[in-house]
């Protein structure tokens, strides 16, 4: 992925990183354009214990399907015990229909089974993931291609700078260059216990959010 | 489309988490304008795993009223960096050439400054100018003026002046001085315009008041271009 940031962007591209601890993440090729033939284009951001979740969604009337799966986890889970996120770029899995639902279903379940595999216990209240897509609108997920490459995230999981930019990468779309960050922090009640955040984001044209 | 996922090793309760977001998101991804288009699919989501907590004693934070000093703290943490986020969207933003910075003062409140704010950047007539890099506050104050349409009250004319801030530390460059137009030096105009970063200040009131923070880029050719090729 050498050489694909402009040079005015570089500078805003970060070479190395204080991640916080207990997160791993994957970038993985899939193709589900199919003119992509080398980059990354699925993201796994996990967390390796159960944790803590939140999420603010669009307030455009027609929520893609990811939008109405991700909602129905959290609230199922009153944000607790997510496990991580799934993300696609390529196609936003937006006007898709029944058939959009059950595929952002089919994304979040696929991830919660390769956890499962790895002997973890299932806690009986649905998926613990959370499922986003970003790219064209109005066209079908190209599911089966995607699932087929959840297990290969999965075995990828990490938390090398590396592997936080491969996943920044993984969901840009009209993007020039991948945005992560992160940061130290301390909190007063324990001023000797060093806390991390990092973030990754992606947007570069319908740009206006207003979520809640 | 935008997306975002912030996680941190801290331990934090998911309601405390969720007032954090929502308070953190308002003030940085839902503060940021590029075309003016709301996605289908945004989405931000936060995630905590207490993995970096100290074992003994395990405090996790909760949101309580009055609020702790470690919910403030990182509250004020987490919108800072979603701030900073947001920030590297606007700076890419398809055919983008400027990063501006809108920010609008002394309003009857927050939710009136925003809403001006929002307007001015999501005028193509204001990104064009800025493009061209024309200081063209006639633009800026018609924008600010139809934000009472979206229920703003605390705009008064009379009251309203302009300014270009340079990212330099210089002094503001004032176009507008309560509603009376300034003889503006279209020479240290452009020397402000050709820089890449901008800050647009709108004064609503000379009474202290609320205060919103927008960020937005301009509008070029390169734009039409990429969303001209894009294919659904």
């Amino acid at each position: 992925l050498e050489g694909q940031v402009p040079h005015a962007k570089a500078k805003y591209v970060p070479t190395s990183g204080a991640y916080p601890q207990g997160f791993v993440v994957s970038g993985t090729h899939v193709g589900v354009k199919a003119s992509n033939t080398r980059f990354p284009d699925l993201a796994i951001i996990a967390s390796e214990k159960p944790c803590s979740g939140a999420a603010v969604f669009t307030k455009n009337k027609f929520q893609a399907a990811p939008v109405t799966v991700s909602r129905e986890v959290l609230q199922k889970r009153g944000g607790s015990g997510i496990r991580g996120v799934v993300i696609n770029s390529g196609c936003a899995n937006a006007v898709t229909g029944k058939q959009g639902i059950e595929d952002a279903r089919s994304m979040a379940a696929e991830v919660d089974r390769c956890f499962s595999a790895q002997g973890e216990p299932d806690d009986g209240q649905g998926s613990s993931t959370i499922v986003m897509s970003t790219g064209v609108i109005g066209q079908p997920l190209p599911i089966a291609k995607i699932l087929s490459k959840i297990p290969t995230g999965h075995a990828n999981l990490d938390s090398s700078h590396d592997a936080w930019y491969l996943t920044a990468r993984a969901i840009m779309t009209t993007d020039t260059f991948p945005k992560l960050m992160t940061r130290e922090f301390t909190l007063p009640s324990t001023p000797n216990v060093t806390y991390r955040l990092a973030g990754l984001t992606k947007g570069a044209g319908m740009i206006h959010p207003n979520m809640a | 489309t935008l997306l975002g996922i912030m996680c941190t090793d801290a331990p934090v309760a998911p309601e405390a988490l969720k007032s954090i977001l929502t308070y953190a998101v308002d003030r940085s991804f839902n503060a940021i304008s590029i075309d003016g288009d709301t996605s289908t699919n945004d989405t931000v989501a936060l995630l905590a795993n207490g993995a970096a907590a100290p074992p003994t004693p395990f405090k996790t934070i909760k949101e309580s009223t009055p609020y702790s000093e470690d919910y403030l703290q990182l509250r004020d943490t987490v919108t800072s960096f979603a701030a900073d986020l947001a920030s590297l969207v606007v700076r890419d933003g398809e055919g983008a050439t400027k990063f501006v910075t809108i920010r609008v003062t002394n309003a009857a409140s927050y939710e009136d400054a925003k809403k001006v704010a929002s307007s001015i950047a999501r005028s193509p007539l204001v990104k064009t100018a800025l493009y061209g890099k024309d200081a063209n506050w006639g633009r800026i104050l018609c924008a600010t003026g139809y934000a009472s349409e979206c229920g703003v009250d605390s705009v008064v004319p009379t009251e309203t002046s302009v300014s270009f801030v340079p990212t330099d530390g210089s002094p503001e460059l004032k176009l507008l001085v309560k509603g009376e137009p300034e003889a503006v030096d279209e020479n240290r105009a452009a020397q402000i315009l050709e820089e890449e970063d901008l800050e647009i200040l709108v004064r609503l009131s000379e009474k202290p008041g609320e205060e919103a923070v927008y960020y937005t880029c301009d509008f070029s050719h390169e734009y039409v271009t990429i969303n001209g090729d894009y294919r659904t």
